[in-house]
């Protein structure tokens, strides 16, 4: 059992630093469009990144029963999904138009519900005055650092302007966390099938059709799936649904298997 | 919308479309084997065809952008308000008897560019900068030469990038973006926003980035870019989304951009909708943590 779990260890430190090291802009460049290491990819997300989420779920249904035994013990680990989710932000990564597997794009819907009947626009500075101000807030800003990195007697540690200041509390969650204008509400994903196209349009021609004729009724995009559609439909697209199904996809393999399918747009990539 | 005076009608969608690689040498019924540059296939199986072949290494025929933008003019372009476009416009640098020149990648660039123009530009005004449908491009790392490596401008890199976007990229903007090929873009006036962040300054394969940390990083110069828009869109009551080419995970950025990035994200998220990316080829997500974030930079401190 223990040379079981070493084992099993080992392999969670690959892939680790495989998402963490592997280059893929080197893989790319040699490479060129071909899907390279893109499943052990996929699966190196799955095991680290999904499933600490899971893990993190777990834990707020564990709490949440254990606080009903003992109802005073102070944790700062989050006590609900909510508070779990507002300490993420989600990076949605594009499937390419590039034929590394099929062409894909996406249409994201969010909601302009209340948008006519907002505020009215507040006067603020013109932008042009804004950017000529920033302009030369950067250039003093970069100029300062330069001088003073220089300088070596200069031991005064300046503050680091590049982490910003936590959010003040009083601001209210936007749409990415609590439902309101803006906020995404589901996505189309559209994929042109190559294999299908090409088929249509080799057979037209092949008859006498005139091939740019040909072309244009060959080639089309379909939708490959929706937010919406099973067998994981996302109610909206707020950061809590992602972590809820990045959870999901940890704990059953057919949505797994759909998930890749998706992730790979429907190009039956294997990579064994 | 004030800018052209006009009243806009919106939809509650917009298109995120990424990596076209289209390839001026791509020939159909050449090899693969052979990048489909024009070398007579060996096999039938072999065989490059019109519209190109999922996961066979070649990138995209001409033929398959044209159409894309076609189908995406007919299908599209009446039903959306804006459309986020992530780089990565001109084949990858990986067939050696073709080496990519500086030259081409411009070219390429200037090319795809005046198509999404012609696609998306309103056509009953002579203004360039009147779009049905706002455009927001941003920097890939194949858009470069050499792939991967950016200076912080200004460079004449910069200075092409700008040319080539001048009708994308606001006016008033022009002079930041000589320095940092990033930008913002109001879709809905004194709304919504798009920022255009050149990912390739927090890219850990550009030659030229070391970390975010010290002063003269690009990087470091970048995340100074980023606060201070954030702030003022921030005090405008607006909210963002955030768009570039490579996506902000471990796997791409160097650490300390990493982090810092994730942690303006969290620290911002009472105005930032989420991000979009491209590079990867792939369509998945990332939740990245701005706890974790914040607690790794602490350490590095």
């Amino acid at each position: 059992e223990e040379s079981h779990k070493f084992g099993q260890d080992e392999e969670d430190q690959f892939d680790e630093l495989f998402l963490q090291s592997a280059d893929a802009a080197s893989e790319v460049h040699l490479m060129g469009a071909s899907p390279v290491g893109k499943e052990t990819y996929m699966k190196s997300v799955r095991k680290t990144i999904y499933q600490k989420i899971h893990d993190k779920l777990e834990e707020i249904v564990d709490n949440i029963e254990i606080g009903k035994k003992r109802k005073k013990k102070k944790t700062t680990k989050p006590k609900t999904l909510d508070e779990l989710s507002e300490r993420y932000s989600i990076v949605n990564i594009g499937g390419s138009i590039v034929p590394t597997f099929n062409p894909g794009f996406r249409v994201w819907e969010y909601n302009i519900t209340g948008l006519e009947q907002g505020t009215q626009i507040q006067q603020f500075k013109p932008w042009n005055e804004f950017f000529e101000d920033l302009e030369k807030k950067l250039q003093t800003e970069f100029l300062d650092e330069v001088a003073i990195e220089g300088v070596e007697s200069n031991k005064v540690r300046r503050p680091d302007k590049t982490i910003p200041k936590k959010k003040p509390e009083s601001i209210p969650l936007g749409p990415a966390y609590e439902p309101q204008l803006f906020s995404p509400t589901k996505f189309v994903q559209y994929f042109a099938d190559l294999k299908e196209i090409n088929d249509e349009y080799y057979g037209k021609t092949d008859s006498g059709n005139d091939n740019s004729k040909a072309a244009k009724e060959a080639f089309k995009f379909q939708v490959e799936y929706t937010s919406e559609d099973k067998p994981y439909p996302m109610e909206s697209l707020l950061v809590k649904d992602f972590l809820k199904l990045a959870s999901d996809l940890t704990q059953d393999n057919k949505l797994w298997e759909i998930f890749k399918e998706r992730a790979f747009i429907s190009s039956g990539y294997d990579e064994d | 919308d004030p800018r052209i005076g006009k009243e806009r009608l919106l939809y509650g969608r917009f298109l995120h479309i990424t990596d076209i690689h289209p390839d001026r040498l791509y020939k159909e019924g050449s090899s693969i084997d052979y990048v489909c540059h024009g070398k007579e296939p060996s096999k039938k199986r072999d065989y490059a065809p019109k519209f190109g072949k999922a996961m066979a290494g070649c990138d995209s025929p001409v033929d398959l952008m044209d159409h894309t933008l076609r189908w995406i003019g007919e299908h599209l372009k009446d039903k959306i308000d804006f459309v986020i476009w992530t780089g990565d416009n001109i084949r990858h640098d990986n067939d050696r008897k073709n080496p990519r020149t500086e030259f081409q990648i411009f070219e390429m660039n200037e090319i795809v560019a005046g198509k999404f123009q012609a696609l998306f530009g309103n056509q009953n005004t002579e203004d360039p900068r009147d779009f049905d449908v706002d455009i927001i491009p941003s920097l890939g790392n194949n858009d470069v030469f050499p792939h991967n490596l950016f200076a912080m401008g200004p460079t004449l890199q910069t200075r092409e990038l700008y040319r080539i976007w001048s009708n994308f990229v606001p006016q008033e903007q022009k002079r930041i973006f000589s320095r940092s090929a990033s930008f913002l873009t109001e879709v809905i006036p004194g709304k919504l926003a798009v920022l255009s962040i050149n990912t390739l300054y927090l890219f850990k394969a550009n030659p030229l980035v070391d970390n975010c940390n010290s002063r003269k990083q690009p990087g470091y110069q970048s995340l100074i870019w980023l606060g201070y828009i954030l702030d003022e869109i921030r005090a405008r009551g607006m909210k963002v989304w955030l768009s570039g080419h490579v996506p902000p995970i471990e796997k791409n950025f160097d650490s300390s951009c990493f982090h810092k990035f994730t942690l303006w994200t969290y620290e911002y998220r009472d105005i930032i909708i989420g991000g979009l990316y491209g590079h990867m080829n792939m369509d998945h997500f990332i939740p990245v943590d701005g706890k974790k974030a914040r607690k790794a930079l602490t350490r590095q401190v």
